[in-house]
């Protein structure tokens, strides 16, 4: 059974980047061939993981254009079931090109039609915002992870996210849904973010998840290094919690 | 004489709205007739000092699209010499629009025109993105102030905004310049912060403030009060580290 996922937050920072890396390679570890796909212009996800792969050749943006075959735009990384889809600055001008074009945000879901049975687990990286990239996501997965800071504004836009995910169910992917919340950089000494949690666990009850992830200076080290914080640092707290979410998400499913 | 500066950084989270906030107040307890602009669609800078104002009955949409005059669409807070633009979700459709009309992003600039002259100081919250709305921003001042938290992604995603900066003096706005560099979330105790504070210092020796703001939580629970944290917890590091931030950004004007 395979399952697709979208890891997407509006707000800013809030670790969809992180959770995106570290949920693709806590699948590969549990042998599910794993497909991680950048999506966002800054191409944080690309670089993340720069150590586990030679080159890039082309990637998201030659792919959504049609430029070249999916094939050619995915990588082999050195951790085993991990294959990447990189991307760059140059899907920037996709992002305008798609809003001036009226385009029915479907050119990632078709861009991947024909390797999908080749994986059992996408997992897609958002840029932060509701647009034109953001909506091919929604189009081509079943599942919405959401990162959530355990912060003020996080929390505030959370309600636009959500109308953003029913809008889609109505007019782009019925089979879209809220897949659950990750609490990210979670101090559990500070109120707010127990506040924050009492909030969203009242709003979003069984759906937001029971690990939350810790705020761990491994985890900021780890894309200097290239790597994932489960491979930079496997014993740090921050690592062992990913796995947790990983375990968490797999039996959730 | 009066300056204009748009807090810029595509990279999400880093401390764009807080810094705008606080530096707006900053520049507002020394008096200076100040109008600080929120420009981006999850409004964070509105939500942020709710605890200034009444109600909103219009703002940079209204503006932007030419539905209300612009002394509508400003508010006055309850902080002297403080005045808002606010915004909301709406921008949202704005930032399509602008994309598919070929706009040449001076909506903001045309829309301030008339008011110009009753403010010293204009600071503009910027989304986390390259796209229309920066643009705007950037055609409608003359200073980039960038908050840059202290990691790796942040610095990365360094060379892309000040290319786009270039860019922009070509074509846009040739008066447009970086003013300064703020570190933000900063915690000297760990390598990473002092690593990239080295590296940027290095690129753009001179233009890094001084004064960088702490990590602290006063920061993070002031958006719950609505309130800047200069005004929610006066004597707390983090409010300390702003007026300094303030004082620095006067001086070096
Ligand atoms: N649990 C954590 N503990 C410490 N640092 C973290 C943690 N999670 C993420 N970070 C760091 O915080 C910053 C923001 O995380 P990340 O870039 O993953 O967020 P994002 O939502 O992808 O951001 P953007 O909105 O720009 O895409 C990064 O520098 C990252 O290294
Ligand atoms: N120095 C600080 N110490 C602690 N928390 C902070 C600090 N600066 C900002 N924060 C918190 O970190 C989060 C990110 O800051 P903020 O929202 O200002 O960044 P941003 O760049 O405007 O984000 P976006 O890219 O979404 O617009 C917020 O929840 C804010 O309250
Ligand atoms: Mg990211
Ligand atoms: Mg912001």
């Amino acid at each position: 059974m395979s399952k697709n996922y979208a890891i997407a937050m509006q707000k800013g920072g809030v670790g969809k980047t992180t959770s995106a890396i570290n949920l693709a390679a806590g699948f590969a570890f549990a042998d599910y061939r794993t497909l991680l796909v950048d999506l966002d212009p800054q191409g944080n996800t690309t670089s993340g993981i720069t150590a586990l792969f030679e080159e890039v050749s082309g990637g998201a943006y030659e792919l959504l254009t049609g430029a070249i075959p999916v094939e050619e735009a995915i990588i082999e990384t050195s951790l085993n079931s991990l294959s990447l889809l990189p991307s760059g600055p140059d899907l920037n001008s996709l992002r305008a090109d798609m809003a001036r074009s009226n385009s029915d945000f479907t050119e990632l879901k078709q861009g991947l039609e024909e390797i999908r049975a080749e994986y059992d687990r996408i997992i897609i990286d958002c840029p932060p915002s509701l647009g034109p990239l953001t909506l091919n996501a929604f189009a081509a997965v079943n599942e919405v992870l959401i990162p959530l800071q355990a912060e003020y504004y996080a929390l505030e836009g959370l309600s636009q996210l959500y109308s953003t995910i029913e809008r889609v169910q109505e007019r782009l992917n019925p089979r879209l849904k809220l897949f659950a919340i990750l609490l990210t950089m979670y101090d559990r000494r500070t109120n707010l973010a127990r506040d924050v949690r009492e909030e969203v666990e009242k709003f979003f009850s069984g759906q937001v998840l029971k690990t939350s992830i810790p705020r761990n200076v491994k985890i900021s080290e780890a894309p200097g290094y290239g790597k994932p914080v489960i491979l930079h640092a496997p014993l740090s707290r921050g690592s062992k919690s990913y796995l947790r979410a990983t375990e968490e998400v797999i039996y959730r499913e």
